[in-house]
């Protein structure tokens, strides 16, 4: 997605050989323009899916999965890394290893939400190491729905996460693909 | 607002006497098109404010306020409860206190996302006791930024937060005001 490949450039910062730093759009402020356009660009890629629901996970998922389920006039659901106050009923939840931290930490969706006739699209704002995407996809299994593919809006390439979901079998759609952050530098991977 | 009084009646549930539980349309689940009346609703209240930027604090409150900011064309920036991966630069920060767990966390805005020239409207999903809002305009004090005011989605008009915030001289519109959730049941607060 050209545009925001553009935005990447211009408002992102490298902070090291493995962090995108785009607090300014996407994961602090966010661009609600752009977040249209990322809308209108899944909707686009996934409208012969036949998605009922999307399903993303707080805080940074809610803005981009917000856009596309109006586009596609899906429900919408995100994930809770923490118990919420009204979250007491029967729960589907899944491990997430964070290799930063060093340690897992549960997801959850209250059971009410996702049904197995459902079939759903993941949406998220960064691939990294595919850990927060396969505790959405246990999710979506333990529930019996079905997945429609995954969303993502920013992938980095040179990380295990994309390689591992193409390995399930999953039609992964992802609007910036980058395959270097070294030398300070965004190098975008070039399909061939 | 009545479609939203009324989603609240149909699909909302009395915890207790003094908790609404909506995971179905605003906390857990969303509901995109209530979102975005409910953006196009604290626009029209808000239209001549001059509001530069909207103000929220993650999970809740990032889909009302993302449609709100469509509506508006303004920018957003949502607080961050935990600081994220790429959060290290100079932040504004404020205590926020927990009647329920009786204890005080700590909020956050890089200050990159609040500049003295802003003019800001917070939304977020509920106004019980206050001290989420309390600690956005601390926020926004420190940055020098001036209160365009506040738009709340649900506000339980008979705990203290409502109250704390008008002392303070703020603009606020609550689009379902309630005034009681006891015997079970939601009696919206009626306007003299
Ligand atoms: N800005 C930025 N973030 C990255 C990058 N790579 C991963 N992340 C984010 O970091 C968080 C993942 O960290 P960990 O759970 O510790 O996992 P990891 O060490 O295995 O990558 C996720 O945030 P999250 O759960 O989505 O948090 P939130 O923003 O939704 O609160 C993920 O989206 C990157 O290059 N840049
Ligand atoms: N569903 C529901 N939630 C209520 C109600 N009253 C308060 N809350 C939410 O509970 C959380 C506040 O809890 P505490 O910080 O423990 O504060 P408190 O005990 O002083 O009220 C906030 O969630 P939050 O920070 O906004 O969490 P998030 O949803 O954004 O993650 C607030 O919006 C209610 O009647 N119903």
């Amino acid at each position: 997605m050209k545009t925001l490949k553009d935005e990447i450039l211009q408002r992102g910062a490298v902070l090291s050989d493995g962090v995108l730093k785009v607090d300014s759009f996407l994961n602090h402020a966010i661009d609600p323009n752009l977040m249209t356009k990322i809308g209108e660009t899944f909707a686009e890629r996934f409208q012969e899916e036949g998605v009922t629901k999307i399903l993303t996970i707080e805080s940074s998922g809610i803005a981009p999965a917000l856009t596309t389920s109006l586009q596609l006039q899906s429900e919408l659901v995100f994930a809770r890394k923490r118990k919420s106050l009204t979250m007491r009923d029967d729960l589907y939840s899944a491990e997430v290893y964070s290799f930063t931290k060093q340690q897992a930490s549960e997801i959850s969706v209250s059971k009410e939400f996702l049904q197995p006739t459902d079939r759903v699209l993941i949406i998220d704002d960064f691939l990294a190491n595919g850990q927060a995407a396969l505790g959405l996809i246990d999710i979506i299994k333990q529930s019996g729905a079905s997945i429609a593919g995954i969303g993502i809006v920013i992938e980095k390439t040179f990380q295990p996460g994309r390689e591992i979901l193409e390995q399930e079998g999953y039609k992964i759609e992802s609007l910036a693909r980058i395959a270097s952050l070294s030398d300070g530098k965004v190098t975008f991977y070039t399909e061939k």
